[in-house]
């Protein structure tokens, strides 16, 4: 997936380092610093739809049923999440106590065109 | 109104860089407490030593596999009255558990001082509710240490479920073996600073119809 740039107006990946200084939350998560809230955004015009982060096949299945119907049907094929990876956080309970835990799906890794 | 008039994805008004990173930094306070079911941040009031936290973070790390499905807990021990006997130390732990959560590994860390006379014995009682007299739990494990230093001491889980407050008191009694050691008994266990005893737990979320399989 490409990462964003101000140019690219098609599905991409727009990364965003979030420091959690920045939060004024440094005090009860104690690691990491930080993480990488990542989001998809950009075009998905329809010879695009089902294409990267999903496999060929599918692209190529999408792409024939568009040509054998009307071509340009009015669905839409948004910009979403492909691939995501958990978080794992060590930070302070209310009671002080420190715990370790992996919050899921929490970094997006891919974006694809749905 | 940023550089470009619209937004490529949904053709709103695109917004400027800063108050795209606010919306960001918003976004991620949502998301970290959506991921950890908290309503709102924790308020710190007491946090634990930085050394005792260090010692904690590194037997975090021992043996510690690959993160598991679940939540790992390190909870630090207050005790009622450190000066008393450390042989006769009540401890108290506050564990705010979720009910969708249940404990299935649990250890408790003490460190025995170098003044140790041969062995010690250990017995932990589970102190009962409203203060009744120790014992009225039963006893949840008793051991032996022969070497000063810390101690990773087994619990049966089972026996750890903490009160409705998330309020959980263990009794300690311990002596020397060797029953002429016996006045030394005071200065074997190190409660205090950052060598005060704590809880190590590993609790994972309930599997859905769990209860029901017992209730047939």
């Amino acid at each position: 997936t490409p990462t964003c740039d101000p140019e690219t107006p098609l599905c991409c990946r727009r990364d965003h380092y979030v420091d959690f200084q920045e939060l004024g939350w440094q005090d009860w998560i104690l690691q990491p610093e930080g993480y990488q809230l990542n989001y998809c955004s950009g075009q998905c015009p329809p010879h695009l739809a089902g294409s990267p982060g999903i496999a060929a096949s599918f692209h190529s299945a999408v792409f024939s049923l568009l040509k054998a119907n009307h071509p340009w049907t009015l669905s839409t094929s948004c910009c979403v999440p492909t691939a995501r990876r958990p978080l794992s956080l060590l930070y302070l309970d209310r009671d002080g106590n420190v715990v370790k835990t992996d919050v899921p799906d929490m970094v997006v890794e891919a974006c694809g065109c749905s | 109104q940023g550089t470009r008039s619209a937004c490529p994805s949904c053709g709103d008004p695109t917004l400027a860089p800063q108050a795209e990173r606010a919306l960001v930094l918003e976004l991620a306070k949502q998301k970290i407490l959506e991921g950890l079911h908290l309503t709102s941040r924790p308020r710190i009031t007491q946090p634990p030593p930085q050394a005792a936290l260090t010692r904690a973070l590194r037997n975090l790390q021992l043996g510690s596999e690959a993160p598991v499905k679940g939540e790992e807990v390190i909870s630090f021990a207050t005790i009622a009255d450190a000066s008393t006997s450390a042989c006769g130390s009540m401890l108290t732990f506050h564990l705010s558990t979720p009910r969708s959560h249940h404990l299935h590994h649990a250890r408790l860390w003490l460190h025995v001082l170098p003044s140790l006379p041969g062995t010690l014995y250990l017995r932990i009682f589970r102190w009962g509710p409203r203060g009744r007299r120790p014992g009225s739990q039963g006893l949840l494990a008793e051991h032996q240490m022969t070497a000063p230093g810390w101690h990773a001491l087994p619990l049966p889980s089972s026996g750890l479920r903490s009160e409705e407050s998330g309020v959980l008191r263990l009794q300690l009694d311990c002596s020397p073996l060797d029953s002429n050691h016996t006045a030394q008994a005071q200065q074997l266990l190190d409660t205090a600073g950052d060598r005060r005893p704590f809880l190590e737990l590993k609790v994972r979320p309930k599997e859905p119809g769990a209860g029901r399989a017992r209730r047939r």
